[in-house]
């Protein structure tokens, strides 16, 4: 067998007139990080769960990207985080939803799977496993970038004005 | 949101998907990434999906699970039943969006019914490549 990897950073209208060539230079730059990332688990003989693994990891590292550092904020001006990680082999899978703290989301997920008899867990208690399991939990200013407080503020002045963002992309995330 | 697809040199897949919502979404909200067979879905026997997109209808249509069930009822490939699903069945009822896709032959697939969708893409023939828009 050979090995294949895809990886994505979000979908949507991604609007040619505002993307500059600086811009399209850091995202594309952002998705070679993370399929270099898990490429080279499979190169490795690795298996398909490290790899998914190591690039989502690397794409929640990316703050251009919207989860873990860089995730959207919500009408109250928190950052809430789902994240999920599957198994092909037998479909054993762990999720997590609407929860902030590790620094890769992803990881919170595959301790569901690997360590309950769960498949989605929310709330405080799988966060104190993780934290149990020495997974990193920057403070929070970390998670924070400035676009995406901006967003925020653009968006909530819209619904303000009773406007509501025709674009569809804007229910992505 | 993020996502990841792969298939190993024995043939298991697996898939991988994070986020952080969309902007301005009631607390409390989740979308499809942390349910099994909407936005994230692996399956030896058919495929690995990873989705981004209007979660809410990902989650009604239940995307990842329909590409498998596609591919293992109706007998499609991977690229038929991913295409199938995100043009029509998500793309005819507000699902903006699309998903990465990988079977345990190590076919790949990433279809997109927005404007644009970041992805990358890497296979032990040397085909590998990132892109933005179509």
């Amino acid at each position: 067998k050979r090995y294949a990897i895809a990886i994505h950073g979000g979908a949507g209208t991604i609007l040619k007139s505002t993307m500059t060539p600086e811009k399209e230079a850091a995202y594309s730059a952002g998705l070679e990080t993370a399929l270099a990332a898990g490429e080279a688990v499979l190169r490795d003989g690795g298996s398909a769960l490290d790899a998914v693994t190591a690039a989502v990891c690397a794409l929640e590292d990316e703050p251009l990207f919207n989860a873990g550092r860089g995730a959207v904020f919500t009408t109250e001006g928190k950052q809430e985080m789902d994240a999920a990680i599957m198994d092909g082999r037998d479909r054993s899978t762990g999720t997590v939803a609407g929860i902030f703290g590790p620094k890769n989301p992803v990881k919170l997920a595959r301790l569901v799977m690997e360590t309950t008899p769960h498949v989605c867990m929310i709330g405080d208690h799988i966060l104190e496993l993780g934290r149990k399991a020495g997974l990193e939990f920057p403070p929070r200013d970390y998670f924070f970038t400035q676009a995406r407080w901006d967003a925020l503020h653009d968006t909530l002045a819209m619904k303000a004005k009773g406007q509501e963002d025709a674009d569809p992309a804007r229910r992505h995330g | 949101t993020v996502g990841a697809v792969a298939c190993d040199r024995e043939g298991n897949v697996a898939a991988a998907t994070s986020t952080g919502g969309w902007t301005g979404k009631l607390p409390g909200r989740v979308g499809d990434t942390p349910m099994p067979g909407a936005g994230n879905f692996a399956e030896n026997a058919t495929c690995a999906v990873s989705g981004t997109g209007h979660g809410e209808v990902f989650i009604k249509y239940t995307a990842g699970a329909e590409i498998a069930a596609r591919m293992r009822h109706r007998g499609e490939t991977l690229e038929q039943a991913a295409r199938h699903v995100v043009m029509e069945d998500l793309g005819r009822n507000d699902g903006s969006g699309g998903v990465i896709a990988v079977d345990a032959k190590g076919n790949l697939t990433l279809p997109f019914n927005s404007e644009g969708m970041y992805r990358g893409w890497a296979r032990e023939d040397g085909d590998r490549g990132v892109a933005i828009y179509k």
